[in-house]
């Protein structure tokens, strides 16, 4: 089963088109194997993605490079999946 | 019995199929379950029938499911589904509907990748059929639609998560409800339900020109997402797909209303980005509570507007 310790979820409040289209070149960078939550396309709306523990920090340098703002949603996606696991595992017992 | 089925948990698909027949068991003059075709990996695509008779009267479809990541989707259809076969009889709106009316559900619209989720890759999204020339696997089945097929908001490239196939409704999970829709060809409103981002939705997606039902169906929105945000205060923005979201080409409701079924939505349920797709267990039953507002309130104004 994938796992997904230490990925991060961020949230990206874009303020310009010029974000936009950054925010759009990290899509094609397909070697940092980032998931797109919410995709860039309007300032009206944030955009999520879910870094891999290994983009780290390639990713955060490429957003300060480019003074992009970002907040940190999900710290360990791990941790929430095997909670969630942890819950469906304890609520199947209660039902059987 | 689904009286011992937890609404408030998520499930994996063999316990969501073995609730199916309870539900069909406890409610055998409603509710009937028809396999509609099988998935690329061979699971069955299971629709549940509210009918209380006649052929091919008029129906209502919604779909949950559609991208297996989005747990909330799966879980507020089966609340739903046990919601309207037990308010049947008790709520005289809904029961004047379903005398005059069927419902359709097709709960897991992606089985192979919801099971997928369950057992390999939580984050997984598209379905699992193989791409020949391609080591990636899968299609998004909410671009793989005939209408506007391979336009923007498309992938053309395999290993990404909105790659749009080969070809529209090249993907079975597709081609199985477009058979279904088509050969009954009685539909009237074709609802489809994602997370996350709290949007309610109407065509097009594949272009930002308004479609001609444009105001009636962004009036019908918008009391749907206020019927829905009274429930909990939970907010909601109404409007296109091309206008709230962006340009998504080869979508399913643009796909529906092309064909001629004018009431098609798409609902983009809790939350607006904290958790996402994790959405908690604890959020199910709050997030199917009041988006059955929402969706009573659609389906409400198709029997009241026939066309």
């Amino acid at each position: 089963e994938r796992v997904f310790t230490g990925d991060q979820v961020i949230r990206v409040n874009v303020e310009s088109e010029e974000q936009i289209q950054l925010l759009q070149a990290l899509e094609t960078q397909q070697e940092w194997e980032l998931d797109f939550w919410l995709h860039p396309v309007s300032t009206e709306l944030p955009v999520d993605i879910r870094v891999p523990r290994g983009s780290l920090s390639s990713v955060m340098e490429y957003l300060s490079a480019n003074n992009i703002l970002y907040s940190v949603v999900i710290n360990n996606l791990q941790e929430l999946l095997d909670e969630e696991k942890a819950e469906m595992v304890v609520n199947q017992m209660k039902e059987r | 019995s689904t009286r011992s089925f937890n609404f408030g948990a998520y499930h994996p698909l063999e316990t969501l199929y073995s609730w199916m027949d309870t539900l069909v068991a406890e409610h055998p003059n409603l509710v009937t379950k028809q396999e509609i075709g099988r998935s690329y990996e061979n699971r069955p695509m299971y629709v549940l029938k509210f009918s209380t008779g006649g052929n091919k009267r008029p129906a209502i479809w919604i779909d949950t499911g559609i991208h297996s990541r989005e747990w909330v989707s799966q879980a507020t259809g089966v609340w739903t589904a046990k919601k309207i076969a037990t308010d049947y009889g008790n709520d005289e709106s809904l029961t004047s509907l379903l005398n005059t009316m069927d419902i359709y559900m097709l709960i897991v619209a992606n089985p192979d990748g919801y099971a997928y989720t369950h057992t390999s890759d939580r984050m997984w999204r598209k379905t699992r059929s193989k791409i020949s020339g391609s080591v990636c696997r899968g299609v998004d089945p909410n671009r793989n639609w005939d209408a506007g097929f391979g336009g923007p908001g498309a992938s053309t490239n395999p290993c990404s998560d909105s790659y749009h196939g080969p070809s529209a409704h090249s993907e079975i999970e597709v081609k199985n409800v477009v058979d279904l829709i088509k050969s009954h060809g009685n539909f009237k409103s074709f609802i489809s339900v994602h997370a996350y981002s709290q949007l309610l939705m109407y065509p097009y997606g594949y272009t930002c020109k308004s479609v001609y039902n444009q105001a009636e169906l962004d009036s019908v929105g918008r009391a749907a997402a206020q019927k829905l945000t009274s429930l909990y205060g939970t907010k909601y923005k109404v409007g296109s797909i091309c206008n709230i979201i962006y340009q998504a080409s080869g979508g399913s409701i643009d796909w529906s209303y092309n064909l001629g079924i004018r009431y098609s939505f798409a609902f983009e349920l809790r939350d607006t980005g904290r958790y996402g797709f994790i959405l908690p267990a604890s959020q199910i039953i709050p997030t199917a509570s009041e988006t059955w507002l929402g969706l009573k309130h659609i389906m409400e104004y198709v029997r009241d507007h026939p066309y």
